[in-house]
């Protein structure tokens, strides 16, 4: 039981630190178990470096590199208990235009095993998408899908 | 397991009939503020059987019916059906497709159906345990919600961990 | 005391409908003493309706309506209570196109009066501003300000 | 009254000298995640006084001193001064041009001036006193919490208009 849940939490720190590293391109990350002698009640700390900075308390990070660390940690989680398809609601959007397409071409690649719904307003995101759904309320209080391009003013 | 088609009929501001249909791959949903792409996700969310009104924003689960709007009428139900490509039967179930579909009248009643055939909702919850799918697992982050993995209480981190593995 | 209490009540009520009707085009809002005999213990109720929508409960709100109404609020004391300058960073961010317009142009009303730093990455909020900084970090993990222009590729 | 200029040494990631200037109307801070926008705003807020580690996203109040990088050492203090035009004299003194100054050191000395004259904390808070800006009011909006105006505790809400009226 905690021999199986160290295994666990292993892998999925091994997961957090290549997809950290992989999205901040380059910095470390690890999860911490804080009482490593009970590992079935111990809290986890999140430890997260950008690349030159010093490690500090994910605290002081900002709300961009707060966002990309907990999508980190989303996607190590998902590299480690695949689920069939994913529905992410806006996750880009404190990220910057260079995070977005560090993002997108995250995405690009873990998307040939996993389904991907995303909703956005991010251009960047929108270029790294197959397909591209619309919803708009021409009449008040009414949505309905329509068709869109890339092209048209949809993006920020 | 695919995602193939979402259908909605009265279901929070999509008072009109709609399909969307999925393929592999990414799809992006976008369009401006209030025009329903959240409710989307909370669609594909309450199919799924989530129970709590509070995750899909409302107070009380009726408040997921269409409401009306200053020229249309409120309506009576909200129906919502997903179907899905079951042929590496991940779904617990002989089917290659599989549609689920849930409908909650205003009078508190509620319909659930596996492929046409009425179940119930713990048979819809049971036939998504173990797919990754769900309430358990990290496969529907809501808007605002993703920070909440830093979560500054050790002890819910640890609970995320705990799903995880 | 309680007298004091609902004039300034009802002042800073009209500032936010006024406000509110003009950020989003139309539509209703007000704000509502939960208690009205007890004023001074009472809970204050926000009711907002976006154009053409029903007036429903402010947690059925889209993210971007959230935001927009709570900055109607925040101007709304703003107009009652004015501060010299203010600080807002990122309160655009859940905010469509068309919406940033609509702050922006409110904005630049209001900074007749008074003096604002902002914030932002979206570029309808910077076509708005007078004035451009930019904070980079080219020896990383170290900040320093940088001249900018609308120009360059600083915007989402 | 109107801000004028901002100077940082060694507080967070402004570990060389910097001077903002700004004007009238509306200027914007722009730049990359994590460029240090924000803690242009943390500046201003602690400047102004504030007390609480958490309020700047530190855990004590030592986090605001520049703590180094790979490639650089930590500094032992952390200079934030502030200078305002005060010809409509809104702050309660003579001067019409006002410049507070405050040091935090690693030993955990701090120093403050008001025009260079050394002062208390409590001189600083009580010089914004009733001018709107600072604690009370609603001049500064940090990241991520607009929405907090919304509060769903109406209690809260109260506050916040008990504050504002
Ligand atoms: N039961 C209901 N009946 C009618 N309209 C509803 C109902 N529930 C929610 N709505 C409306 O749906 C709209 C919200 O839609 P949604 O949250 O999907 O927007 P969104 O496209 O995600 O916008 P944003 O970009 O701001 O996040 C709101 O205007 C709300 O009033
Ligand atoms: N005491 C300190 N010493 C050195 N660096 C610090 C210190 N405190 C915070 N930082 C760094 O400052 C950076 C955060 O800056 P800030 O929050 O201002 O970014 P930002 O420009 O607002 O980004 P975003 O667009 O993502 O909100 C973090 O990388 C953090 O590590
Ligand atoms: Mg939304
Ligand atoms: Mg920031």
């Amino acid at each position: 039981m905690e021999k199986k849940f160290k295994e666990e939490f292993g892998i999925i720190n091994k997961h957090f630190s290549r997809v950290f590293a992989q999205l901040f391109g380059g910095g470390r990350a690890e999860l911490v178990l804080e009482d490593p002698d009970n590992v079935l009640t111990s809290g986890i700390e999140i430890v997260a470096q950008p690349p030159g900075k010093k490690l500090q308390s994910i605290s002081l990070l900002s709300g961009g590199e707060k966002a990309l660390t907990a999508i980190s940690i989303l996607f190590a989680i998902l590299e480690h208990k695949p689920a069939p398809f994913c529905v992410l609601d806006e996750i880009d959007a404190a990220l910057d235009e260079s995070n977005v397409q560090s993002f997108g071409k995250y995405l690009r690649k873990f998307s040939e095993k996993t389904q991907f719904v995303l909703i956005t307003h991010r251009r960047g995101t929108m270029e790294s998408s197959d397909v591209l759904y619309g919803v708009a309320m021409e009449e008040k209080g009414v949505s309905r899908m329509v068709s869109v391009r890339l092209e048209d003013d949809i993006a920020s | 397991m695919l995602l193939k088609k979402l259908e909605m009929y009265g279901f929070k501001s999509f008072a009109d009939r709609i399909e969307i249909e999925f393929d592999k791959g990414i799809t992006a949903i976008v369009g401006p503020n209030g025009s329903g792409k959240s409710n989307v996700a909370d669609a594909i969310r309450w199919v799924l059987g989530e129970q709590s009104a509070k995750s899909l924003r409302g107070n009380k689960m009726e408040d997921i019916i269409f409401s009306g709007t200053q020229q249309r009428k409120p309506l009576g139900f909200a129906e919502v059906s997903l179907t899905l490509d079951n042929s590496d039967h991940a779904l617990p179930v002989d089917f290659t497709e599989v549609t689920i579909t849930r409908r909650l009248f205003r009078s508190g009643e509620s319909e659930y159906y596996i492929n046409r055939s009425s179940c119930r909702l713990k048979d819809i919850v049971e036939l998504f345990m173990d797919t990754g799918v769900g309430k358990e697992g990290y496969s529907i982050i809501g808007q605002g919600r993703i920070e909440e993995i830093l979560s500054t209480q050790p002890e819910n981190r640890r609970l995320v961990f705990e799903e995880a593995a």
